[in-house]
């Protein structure tokens, strides 16, 4: 695991709870809002289980700590997107709460019925780039959630040793984790 | 929005490489002409590997060509790149554009950079040495 420069984190009092709101008018109509709030609420308790911080859908975009939106080329914050696959999302560190998934993406919440084979899984981006919001930069570690790169049509929501470590190290453990939720298999090749 | 044949796709096998390969090799994603340079290694010269040296200096891996831009020809300072590149994801350190890393090069990803792989190594094996 990995930090951006001067390892920066949230620094809200404890217990620590951020807020996160969705765009009002940068969102995607193939995907129910409702279904994509499921996909974003999952990807934040995986994050949640694990460190102690709490995360709470909020009404006002402009006031939130996290604000999600999708968003096509350039978009007014110097990193335009490209297109269809090529870069798939980004997130800024903390405590700057900008996370912006490219809307040219096929996103999918369900490969069964996204049969596109550019579809990409939105909770596995969501995931990537909700560690990017919390401090984490990319990780070398293949497994890991937050290495860099993403097939299409394939799906990495399980944090892993890696991960775990690194938010850990940044902000404490969840008194309730149990690393015995982690992957066996994971846990073996991180103890070897 | 139109997408190749689903017929000669098999959409329910999620790591198939024949479907990331179907859906790479397209021209019309921003990476997918980089299929091209498979293979290539130091001394080769081929129109339009500056788009790949604008790739690794997008990502943190080759400085900004001054002045001017990147040329075509596979030179030491993108050996390196992608001998770093290679270190830094997990790849054989080959320093050669092999099938692997060409596969990987092209596939999507997030748009932050890696650049803090390289800076931050040290700080890293410390970090895990501690723990343990």
């Amino acid at each position: 695991y990995a930090y951006f420069n001067g390892r920066p984190r949230w620094t809200h009092n404890s217990p620590m709870t951020l807020t996160y709101a969705f765009s009002p008018d940068h969102m995607i109509d193939y995907i129910s809002p409702e279904e994509i709030k499921a996909v974003f609420s999952r990807a934040f308790t995986r994050w949640s289980e694990v460190i102690p911080v709490n995360f709470t859908e909020a009404q006002n975009y402009r006031t939130a700590d996290v604000r999600i939106g999708f968003h096509s080329g350039d978009h007014g914050d110097g990193e335009p997107f490209d297109g269809e696959l090529g870069v798939l999302a980004h997130a800024f560190s903390p405590e700057n709460g900008r996370l912006h998934l490219d809307s040219a993406e096929t996103w999918a919440v369900d490969f069964g019925r996204e049969r596109s084979n550019v579809a990409i899984d939105l909770e596995s981006v969501a995931t990537h780039e909700i560690g990017h919001v919390l401090g984490l930069a990319h990780s070398s570690v293949s497994d890991a959630i937050m290495y860099p790169s993403l097939r299409p049509r394939s799906r990495k929501v399980d944090l892993r040793v890696d991960d775990v470590e690194g938010i850990q190290a940044l902000y404490g453990s969840n008194p309730n984790f149990n690393y015995g939720s982690l992957l066996e298999s994971d846990r073996e090749t991180s103890n070897s | 929005r139109t997408f190749p044949q689903p017929s000669i796709l098999n959409f329910n096998d999620t790591t198939t490489s024949s479907v990331v390969a179907a859906a790479f090799n397209s021209s019309s994603t921003p990476w997918g002409n980089f299929a091209k340079f498979a293979n290539l290694e130091k001394g080769s010269h081929v129109t339009g590997i500056c788009d790949l040296k604008t790739y690794l200096n997008r990502f943190g891996y080759l400085p900004a060509p001054a002045p001017g831009n990147f040329s075509d020809d596979f030179d030491s300072d993108l050996e390196s790149a992608i001998l770093t590149y290679q270190k830094n994801l997990g790849l054989p350190p080959t320093g050669k554009l092999d099938t692997e890393t060409i596969d990987l090069i092209m596939a999507p990803r997030c748009g932050l950079g890696d650049s803090h792989l390289r800076h931050n190594t040290t700080t890293i094996t410390h970090l895990h040495e501690t723990r343990r």
